[in-house]
């Protein structure tokens, strides 16, 4: 390994870190979690922490640009140089910078991360078959919308999982119309445009009005690509278009005639031979997470190493299982030290624990009813599951003062001690029989330890083993829009806070009503936090917003004081 | 048999900037990752002849040291990698 010059380092350990803008190959979820993943490698072996910040200064700050973006050092359009970043310092200096020529992906091709359907946002499956036949990329076939769609399992005929792929026509990002979709054609500068354009930019982003006239209205959001995009070429990030016209044949798929390289090429229009507009094909890209986690090591010190198995060797090579090379770790402790203070909690026990909820251990906190008809049979439950794969929970909340997730009929649960560690799976059926699989939210009444669970539009009551529902949520005064409760809030003084949407209500355990005066927008009372938030809860006096993988926490003046990652800071994942 | 009968080529204009000589894009590698740099002697300031900046860089990446602009040495420099000098200036 190699160090900067004068071991050039960061004199603290809680190291910051701000993404200032996102690719349009990727979903800024996949790319917030590849960025994540990339710090873990390094803070895994020492004792770095790495905090998100939302605003301001950061020690390292994370860009997309292309060619001249703003340094001494430009990119090169696609290929040759990936990314650079600066070793630790002031100013530029720790930043790090993403060449957005590239096509960003894990390694293996596009990840093309869904939308609506009824998949719950997971990646597109490719090859897919629809009606017999089968798809490679996103299709619009079967709708007459025009909407681009994929399965998210290899059969759409027999499994019915479907979700949206990235387009214009559904959303955009960053500008200023909130993720509005393209409105086709709008007009700029007099023109008329019925596509994205880069019209009026240097930087190469494609960008779209999202009402029918920019220059009065000014309402604009960038383009996501599509999975098809082409990337380089001439027409950077438009979708390739088949069949095209190329020497008076037609190309019904992306070709390398015409190119001594062999690289895969298309047209962006139906006629090269007319438009010459054209650009490579879609190819398994770059890993972002492995290109961040080599960039994030220069960021903290370390200098190209060379051995050809390191992280820090500066040629781009994709590993399938990466696990940090000896070089890398001697190099990194050598700046920092090792890893002081627990050693990741030892994997669990993975024979399932066979006695239902509520879990005797706990008896010598406080008493607990237990009913002994309770069969104890061991639990049906899958020990192969493992929660720290998982991307999203059903929900998360606290019951008896531990952290509890629930996933597809089985739970976990992370002590409040002070060990934290983490238990399970144990069954929901087995502990709690009346419940469905899914539950959408849950919370204790401390005060009668009876504990309310949603799911859809009912609730069920239970205290101890028996149990009252399901009742429609109707009952509690929720409207019939409602269509689930996605967090409940307990609040003490039989007060709860029930989310849906972007709205929250308060319910009155006492009077067993929604009180008067709602719904609140959760925004306008929780400023900071994301309006699509899936599980809301209360721990240790803060409160947790919670969003796939990411949870934003609001302390006591209920402002956002950290943001973190559900699977490492909560559920403890190694 | 293997080729295309008709094949056409064709210089699409993204293709124009990619075709350098390898020597100029030899050049261009060692200049930009550090390896051409000057070396100070008795107060005379002079370049690192090129054979001398391809032994550094294919010692760096683990390639045999002949000095030479040899087809493994080139095919490492077109390869995508990160764009941090490897000696630092």
């Amino acid at each position: 390994y190699k160090t900067f010059d004068g071991d050039l380092k960061w004199d603290h350990t809680d190291v910051t870190y701000r993404i200032l803008n996102y690719s349009p190959d990727m979903d800024s979820k996949l790319i917030d979690d590849a960025f994540a993943r990339a710090f873990k490698v390094w803070s895994d072996v020492t004792p770095l922490t790495f905090t998100r910040l939302f605003q301001g200064n950061a020690d390292i700050m994370i860009s997309f640009g292309k060619a001249d973006h703003g340094d001494p050092y430009p990119f090169d359009g696609k290929d040759g140089l990936l990314a650079h970043a600066y070793p630790p310092g002031e100013g530029i200096q720790g930043d790090a910078h993403f060449d957005d020529d590239e096509h960003w992906t894990l390694g293996k091709g596009a990840v093309v991360k869904t939308y609506f359907g009824n998949a719950e946002g997971a990646v597109c499956q490719f090859p897919f078959t629809f009606e017999g036949k089968s798809y490679t990329s996103c299709t619009t076939e079967g709708r007459t919308d025009n909407l681009p769609w994929c399965a998210t399992t290899a059969d759409y005929d027999k499994d019915k999982k479907y979700g949206f792929c990235p387009s214009e026509l559904l959303f955009t990002f960053d500008g200023n119309a909130d993720g509005a979709p393209c409105v086709f054609p709008f007009t700029f500068l007099g023109d008329k445009y019925d596509s994205c354009t880069t019209e009026g930019r240097n930087d190469g982003y494609r960008w779209c009005a999202t009402t029918n006239n920019f220059d009065t209205d000014k309402k604009y959001g960038f383009c996501p690509n599509r999975d098809t995009a082409v990337t380089g070429g001439n027409s950077e990030g438009d979708p390739c278009h088949f069949p095209f016209v190329f020497q008076g044949k037609e190309y019904h798929s992306c070709t390398s005639e015409g190119r001594t390289d062999g690289k895969l090429w298309c047209a962006t229009t139906d006629n090269y031979d007319k438009d010459q507009k054209w650009g490579f094909c879609p190819d398994q890209g770059y890993s972002l997470f492995l290109v961040a986690a080599h960039e994030f090591g220069h960021a903290l010190g370390l200098d190209h190493s060379n051995i050809r198995e390191a992280l820090m060797f500066p040629m781009y090579s994709y590993v399938e299982d990466f696990s940090l090379h000896e070089d890398d770790i001697e190099g990194i402790q050598f700046l920092y030290g090792r890893k002081t203070g627990p050693d990741p909690t030892p994997p669990q026990p993975n024979t399932p624990t066979t006695t239902p909820y509520p879990d005797e251990s706990d008896a010598t906190e406080e008493p607990e009813p237990t009913d002994p008809s309770v069969v104890t049979t061991p639990s049906t439950v899958d020990p192969t599951k493992d929660p720290c794969k998982m991307l999203k929970f059903d929900t998360i909340t606290v019951i008896q003062g531990h952290l509890h997730f629930f996933k597809d009929g089985q739970f976990w649960k992370v002590s409040n001690k002070t060990d934290g560690g983490r238990t399970g799976p144990f069954s929901i059926s087995q502990s709690w029989p009346a419940l469905p699989a899914v539950i959408d939210s849950a919370f204790e009444d401390v005060q009668t330890t009876k504990i309310y669970f949603f799911s859809g539009r009912r609730f069920w009551v239970y205290t101890g083993s028996s149990v009252l529902g399901p009742h429609s949520i109707e009952k509690l005064g929720l409207p019939p829009s409602v269509q689930k409760v996605e967090g409940a809030l307990y609040r003490g003084k039989s007060k709860v806070l029930l989310f849906s949407g972007e709205n929250f209500w308060r319910f009155n355990l006492k009077t067993q009503m929604i009180d008067k005066g709602y719904p609140k927008y959760t925004e306008a009372s929780f400023g900071g936090v994301p309006n699509d938030a899936h599980d809301v809860f209360q721990q240790k006096g803060n409160i947790y917003f919670c969003r796939d993988l990411f949870y934003w926490r609001l302390n006591s003046g209920r402002q956002v004081d950290h943001t973190g990652n559900v699977k490492y800071d909560l559920l403890k994942c190694p | 048999w293997s080729r295309p009968v008709k094949s056409v080529l064709v210089t699409s204009p993204g293709n124009i900037v990619k075709n350098v000589a390898d020597v100029e894009l030899a050049q261009s590698y060692l200049k930009r990752f550090g390896y051409m740099e000057t070396e100070q002697r008795s107060g005379f300031q002079s370049m690192v002849s090129t054979a001398k900046a391809l032994k550094r860089m294919q010692r760096q990446m683990g390639l045999e040291e002949t000095g030479e602009l040899d087809k493994p040495t080139l095919n490492a420099m077109k390869r995508p990698r990160c764009g941090v000098p490897d000696v630092a200036n």
